[in-house]
């Protein structure tokens, strides 16, 4: 979901 | 990942190293602001509230820990250790935390993706990066006699600042539907704060001069 894919940087 | 997010990483990790060299070896922080240092480790530790129950990659956890021990070691090293404290420039280092937290903390509120604990508190560690460099953008134009170290480690993370928005360019045009409006704004603003800076950096760099802020 969109907000599982925005945590991907640091 | 791509060369720009890696370059970047490694540009944030190399500033850490260059801050904990100077306080580790010199056992001085004379120059670097503990109000920036403070709020950095409050931006890791409400960014990585995640850290055990989203799992991205082996690589993002490993940053993760490392960011988070040593932004909070740089921490106990200018409160706790006797030799770097003493080296602190406490008179000079005079931003008020609350003009900074508190405005990143209602920003967060009221412009996020979801309202929910963690992902506010995620939302407040974008703003509160953004705006965390001010504190110590304020000490070195402050500071006379900036050294050569106090010099590179804010160089590399506004340098780390830019790298990520090159990520963010090629992640637009090779990820179909990538948007990310909040982290973009909030990356541009930080960006933008190192403009000065970097001017002046590069130009006792170029003049082979000693770096000076103008008052």
């Amino acid at each position: 979901d969109r907000v599982k894919n925005k945590h991907d940087e640091l | 990942m791509n060369v720009f997010r890696l370059a970047g990483d490694m540009t944030h990790l190399s500033s850490i190293l260059v801050l904990l060299l100077k306080i580790h070896t010199i056992k001085s922080c004379a120059g670097i602001s503990l109000k920036t240092q403070e709020l950095y480790a409050l931006v890791f530790i409400t960014r990585y509230l995640d850290i055990f129950d989203r799992f991205t990659s082996i690589y993002n956890f490993l940053m993760k820990l490392i960011f988070l021990g040593s932004s909070l070691s740089i921490v106990w090293y200018m409160r706790r250790h006797k030799a770097v404290h003493r080296s602190y420039d406490k008179d000079q280092d005079t931003f008020r935390y609350q003009f900074i937290v508190l405005p990143c903390l209602l920003l967060a509120l009221v412009i996020n993706h979801k309202l929910t604990f963690k992902e506010v508190m995620w939302t407040f560690s974008l703003y509160l990066e953004a705006v965390a460099i001010l504190p110590q953008l304020v000490l070195l134009q402050r500071t006379r006699n900036i050294d050569n170290l106090t010099g590179q480690y804010v160089f590399l993370l506004g340098a780390y600042r830019a790298l990520y928005l090159l990520n963010w360019v090629y992640r637009y045009f090779t990820e179909p539907g990538f948007v990310r409006w909040i982290t973009w704004i909030a990356g541009l603003v930080q960006t933008l704060l190192y403009a000065d800076f970097f001017y002046y950096y590069i130009l006792s760099w170029k003049n082979n001069v000693k770096l000076e802020l103008p008052a």
